[in-house]
């Protein structure tokens, strides 16, 4: 800008027009925040979560500010694929990569429909990778389900850690309790609604820092 | 703090408000829509140095006079963020999940000289 006055104030040079300075700011502003989230670049979003699924989890999520700090929340929605069990399904989770993560909370949301027969029996296995032609897998945990709607189920975060590649696979073995005569009428997918907003998805709170990692270094 | 006018030469906080759209990132940053990036300018004489801002009590008062009727060492003093808060950010990363976290003194919010 010409004319009196226009020094910069604090380093003497000349003044920036306003539309400089302002195209300056916002340059600043993508460089901050990229720095903040610890990104090089912004994220390319591909598959975008459907609208209707993600309203439908930020209200699962706790209100208010984050996790203690250097803490993050992360939702993610499941891709559901039928195996060759008649009672199982496989949900596949794709997680960033962690940049030494520590992973301390994790909840599987899932939506259980009508065509629910009495209590059900519902175990969920860690898949592993495939040894031997033949996929692993680790009971995380087991729960038993009585009515419709959505469950929030608490996994071991011990047994969803180390996951190198970034892609965590859960498998869900849905089977009536022992005794209880009524046939499940429907595949586990028909049991679990995986459609549109109800998609099954894990909430997990991470911190950004192994806990007591300060104190190795100290020692 | 005072807030930078056109003509305040002294060290002061400029406020510039960022929305995500003029980005051309909203499609990421699902919340807030957009935050406070301030900056601190302005000369910070030498009576001045070591100030928090606007002189915050009488004995601050008292040692910019004795600093002002006295030559200061000549080192200069530059106008700094004194006081900065955490932004609360939830975006989509690459992989469609949703995050939520803090980022660290984002938002200046007082400026001072050092």
């Amino acid at each position: 800008a010409q004319g009196t006055g226009s020094v910069c104030s604090s380093c003497g040079g000349s003044k920036l027009a306003p539309q400089a300075e302002r195209a300056l700011v916002l340059e600043l502003a993508k460089q901050q925040i990229l720095e903040g989230l610890h990104l090089t670049s912004r994220p390319r979003i591909t598959h975008p979560p459907p609208q209707a699924a993600l309203t439908r989890a930020l209200r699962r999520l706790q209100p208010g500010s984050v996790a203690p700090g250097n803490g993050e929340e992360v939702i993610s929605f499941a891709t559901v694929t039928d195996s060759t069990s008649a009672y199982s399904s496989l949900l596949t989770f794709h997680l960033s990569t962690p940049r030494s993560h520590h992973l301390y909370h994790a909840r599987l949301w899932l939506h259980v429909l009508p065509t629910l027969p009495g209590t059900l029996c519902l175990r969920i296995f860690r898949w592993g990778p495939r040894r031997r032609h033949q996929g692993s897998r680790t009971l995380l945990t087991e729960h038993h389900i009585t009515n419709l709607g959505w469950h929030a189920l608490t996994l071991p975060s011990s047994g969803l850690r180390g996951e190198k590649s970034g892609v965590l696979k859960l498998q869900l073995d849905c089977r009536p309790l022992e005794g209880n005569n009524s046939t499940v009428t429907g595949q586990p997918r028909q049991l679990l609604d995986t459609a549109g907003h109800q998609q099954p998805f894990l909430e997990l709170k991470i911190r950004t820092n192994e806990p007591g990692a300060g104190r190795a270094r100290r020692r | 703090t005072p807030t930078c006018e056109p003509e305040t030469p002294l060290c002061c906080r400029r406020d510039h408000y960022v929305d995500f759209q003029e980005l051309g990132w909203r499609d990421w940053i699902l919340q807030p829509e957009g935050y406070q990036l301030n900056y601190c300018s302005g000369q910070c004489p030498p009576h001045l140095a070591g100030s928090p801002g606007i002189a915050a009590s009488f004995h601050s008062a008292v040692f910019s006079l004795l600093k002002a009727n006295n030559p200061w060492p000549a080192s200069t003093s530059c106008c700094v963020p004194t006081a900065r808060r955490p932004l609360s950010l939830l975006y989509l990363d690459h992989n469609g999940n949703v995050v939520k976290t803090d980022v660290p003194d984002m938002v200046v919010e007082a400026c001072g000289c050092s």
